[in-house]
């Protein structure tokens, strides 16, 4: 079984003045086992 | 007789192989004509295709040998047998050998004694104890379920990468237009058909509250923060759900609609007008010893279903790697809606191992069943009928279920459904 997530999010960029992430920021890796919960990405 | 043999100038040899070759033309020759007549049922003078075309995967020899083997009849089968009950005392054994095979950790098991389960459908589908699978409260989006990310990323182009540079394009995998409502008592058709497989920009209506003047606007009817967060008896008069079961919680439409809410506002302060945002993609794969519940991944609004009869083929990361298009092959439901910073979908894709996809608020949807497979099939007669393509799906709409949200709205880590054997 398999689960597809398709979304729309903010472009991720850092902001080169203040070095602060803005946008969409994955918080996985590929092949990385994951439990129901675990954060994904953030903004 | 062998010394009359050996001596004979004759190759005896040949004989064999001759005839094997002759048998192996012959059965090519069989195929061959039978596809073609198949083709020539399919299309009328026009060539418009009369019935539900079967789809044949391109791939090596092992997909062709899968191709051709009566998946959905061995995975029904499969299910059957599975929904058998297990003898009392065969229970705890078998279900730990099932564990000890596929991994399962039977202390996050909510039912500690095995004997409860009649059959492996049962476990197979089993909950898990409260408090286990905490929830990241930071997170814009948590994994919906236990398994492991295949693949993640960007959309360029509408094509998203399914493995070693193999793609498919999200039209095919979401569908693209709406089909003229023919087989849900719930399904309508609207213009929107082309929504979300491409970057939009939102529009007004989908401004859902404006903070500052304190007032929910959905598709030109106005509503004060209060009545939205309240979730009260306005969005029960306008549901025309038979089964109030299915709606969403007053709690799940309150926290949904502040999210958006809050959402409009936030979306906009961070980002340039030019190009403010992209769609992405992530995959996730359960394996058959996973916990195999799924859950809302964020607060969203699920504003209509599409079901794709499918062929339901194998998702193992094996296959994902040797088949194009794999995704699109499988039945599966797509879950169409938004978020607060735009286009959500949601697609639980099936296997011929798992069998049926369920949707705990969606009593109307049936996968992997015969019914299935005759309803499609008069889709597309009907759509054939009306002088249209068939878009390989069935579609529902879930805008009754909540008026101010528009659908059915979902908290991030509530249960949405499941992945069933049978």
């Amino acid at each position: 079984s398999t689960i597809v997530l398709v979304f729309e999010a903010p472009v991720g960029a850092t902001d080169p003045e203040t070095k602060q992430h803005k946008g969409w920021r994955w918080a996985v890796d590929k092949g990385q086992r994951i439990k129901m919960g675990q954060a994904i990405g953030y903004v | 007789l062998r010394t009359a043999l050996n001596n004979s100038k004759i190759q005896w040899f040949h004989i064999p192989v001759g005839l094997g070759i002759g048998f192996l033309g012959a059965v090519q020759f069989y195929r061959v004509s039978k596809r073609e007549k198949e083709r020539q049922e399919l299309e009328s003078e026009d060539g418009v295709p009369q019935k539900r075309p079967r789809v044949r995967p391109e791939g090596p020899w092992q997909v062709q040998l899968m191709s051709s083997l009566p998946l959905k009849a061995l995975s029904r089968l499969w299910g059957k047998f599975n929904e058998l009950t297990i003898p009392y005392y065969l229970r705890v054994p078998g279900f730990k050998l099932y564990s000890f095979i596929f991994g399962v950790n039977l202390d996050e098991v909510a039912e500690p004694d095995l004997h409860v389960y009649p059959n492996l459908a049962a476990f197979f589908y089993r909950t898990l104890k409260p408090g286990v699978r905490p929830l990241d409260p930071n997170a814009a989006l948590i994994s919906p379920a236990d398994g492991r990310v295949l693949q993640f990323g960007q959309i360029e182009g509408g094509n998203i990468e399914q493995v070693k540079g193999l793609t498919y394009t999200v039209d095919a995998l979401l569908g693209q237009q709406s089909p003229t409502p023919s087989i849900t008592g719930s399904t309508s058709s609207d213009d929107e058909g082309n929504r979300g497989t491409v970057p939009r920009e939102l529009t007004d209506q989908e401004e859902l509250v404006r903070k500052d003047e304190e007032f929910a606007h959905v598709n030109g009817i106005k509503y004060t923060l209060p009545d939205l967060l309240a979730g009260g008896s306005k969005f029960k008069k306008h549901s025309d759900l038979e089964d109030q079961s299915v709606k969403p919680s007053a709690a799940s439409v309150a926290q949904v609609g502040a999210d958006l809410a809050l959402g409009e506002k936030a979306w906009y302060d961070i980002l340039s007008e030019d190009r403010p945002h992209r769609l992405y993609y992530a995959v996730v794969y359960l394996a058959p010893g996973d916990y195999h519940r799924f859950h809302s991944p964020t607060n969203w609004v699920v504003e209509k279903r599409r079901h794709f009869a499918g062929e339901l083929f194998s998702v193992s990361p094996y296959l994902q790697r040797t088949l194009p298009g794999l995704f699109t092959l499988n039945e599966r439901v797509v879950l169409l809606g938004r978020w607060r910073y735009g286009f959500f979908s949601y697609v639980p894709v099936g296997a011929t191992n798992v069998g049926s996809i369920k949707i705990n608020f969606d009593r109307e949807l049936r996968t992997n069943s015969l019914t299935t497979d005759t309803a499609a099939d008069k889709a597309a007669e009907e759509a054939q009928k009306r002088g249209e393509q068939y878009t390989g799906f069935s579609e529902a709409t879930y805008e009754n279920a909540s008026l101010v949200l528009g659908g059915h709205a979902l908290r991030t880590g509530e249960e949405m459904g499941g992945f069933q054997l049978g």
